[in-house]
């Protein structure tokens, strides 16, 4: 298996809850 | 036939291009307006999972975290959004079900972490992310995978509740058993039941579908396994619950007939091969119970037979299927008062709940097991029929 060069960079995530809310606020900024 | 110019397998690098401004687009063709019974049903299981992760891997390629980031927001929300629109739908939700588990199995697959490759050719560890680590989104996906679960035993709830009572309990298959009725005017066979009335082999040919269905969607068998054991603890909970509340069916007769009904479904299982699933014996209180239906109910060593044979029921439920049964002929004699003070005296000790009827919405925690796959990124090709002509095999 090929060796990694550099670790990889954790990407942080926001919870299911929160997801939904972003989602939610950018529905109803959708015109 | 694919949308890309015809090129060598070995060619592609198992990863798929598109433009930041086209993700809306791939969301709505791919998960927003793809129909599992129209489209879907001739791609391999799992594909649109499988499309969404090589999108994945080509902005990790890029090093790209923004468009990493948002690909995974939209993905999970678009899988929400439709599980909103047409949550009812057992095909919808077992099709996204499916293809959420095989993401996350993605994810964790070509993560680079050695836990998950075990399993994977050297072609596919070269096909692992190479700039981030998405593990936070794992967990994500994971609690998605759970809530469409959850889901996806609702909807399966809603389509057997009608059916349980009256294909468990009330329709009798089994003739010249019941004492109820005169021959002449018994019903006759399942085959022939009465229009609108369930029976046994409504609840079979209903079980069969739930289960190609999850086969076609190319659903995890470990996952199914555990959707039969729910679907089965729910048809015990439910037929037992309702034989405590029905004095009519807590007769020597009804216990044969529900003998008979669950050695059908025991079939069902084994002719599904699912007999490890665990989904026999969350029928075992209704089994018991159908079993002290039929047993002798008269001196100390059949209370002791009792006590022993009933380790699934509660003291309540015991007592209460003695209070409730009914002789139908004139072989049978109710139970007496005095049988009944020796069992609660032989229970007294058994510190089970004071619980009567069986809690038939419990919902038994669901794992997902990882479930690496053979298939290899590079050879997987896009149907034109997806409309996704703006994405392009890397």
């Amino acid at each position: 298996p090929p060796q990694r060069q550099r670790p990889r960079v954790l990407l942080k995530a926001p919870t299911l809850a929160e997801m939904e809310e972003m989602f939610v606020s950018e529905e109803d900024d959708s015109p | 036939h694919p949308v890309n110019i015809p090129r060598k397998e070995k060619d592609f690098q198992g990863m798929l291009e598109y433009k930041k401004e086209d993700e809306p687009k791939l969301i709505k063709n791919l998960i927003l307006d793809l129909k599992p019974r129209g489209v879907a049903v001739n791609l391999i299981p799992g594909l649109p999972a499988y499309i969404l992760f090589m999108c994945v891997r080509h902005a990790d390629y890029l090093n790209d975290d923004q468009k990493v980031r948002s690909l995974l927001t939209s993905t999970i929300n678009g899988i929400k959004k439709i599980l909103k629109k047409r949550g009812d739908d057992f095909e919808t939700v077992s099709f996204w079900l499916s293809n959420t588990c095989r993401f996350l199995h993605c994810l964790k697959q070509y993560s680079g972490e050695e836990g998950f490759m075990k399993h994977n050719t050297t072609r596919q560890n070269e096909h692992c992310l190479t700039n981030f680590d998405l593990a936070e989104y794992r967990q994500v996906l994971s609690d998605l995978a759970i809530q469409i679960y959850q889901q996806l035993v609702r909807v399966l709830e809603n389509i057997l509740q009608p059916m349980i009572v009256s294909g468990m309990l009330e329709h009798e298959t089994i003739q010249g058993v019941s004492g109820v009725k005169p021959t002449g005017l018994r019903k006759r066979t399942s085959s022939i039941a009465d229009e609108g009335t369930y029976t046994l082999d409504s609840i079979l040919r209903q079980l069969n579908t739930f289960h190609s269905i999850m086969c076609q969607h190319g659903m995890d068998p470990e996952l199914i396994k555990q959707v039969v054991k729910q679907m089965f603890y729910i048809i015990g909970a439910v037929t037992l619950n309702n034989l405590l509340l029905r004095k009519d069916m807590c007769s020597w007769s009804k216990g044969m007939q529900i003998r008979y009904n669950v050695s059908q479904l025991e079939e069902w299982l084994r002719d599904k091969n699912l007999m490890t699933s665990g989904a026999k014996e969350t029928l075992e209180p209704l089994i018991q119970a159908a079993q002290l239906l039929q047993v002798k109910k008269k001196t100390e060593e059949d209370a002791g037979a009792i006590c022993s044979m009933c380790h699934a029921l509660t003291t309540a439920q015991i007592v209460k299927v003695l209070n409730l049964y009914t002789p139908v002929n004139e072989f049978e004699e109710r139970v007496s008062v005095s049988f009944i003070r020796t069992i609660q005296l032989r229970m007294r000790d058994r510190k089970d709940s004071p619980q009567l009827l069986m809690d038939a919405k419990h919902i038994f925690p669901v794992t997902f097991p990882f479930s690496p796959s053979s298939l290899a990124l590079e050879t997987i090709q896009i149907p034109a029929s997806l409309g996704l002509g703006f994405i392009t095999r890397v």
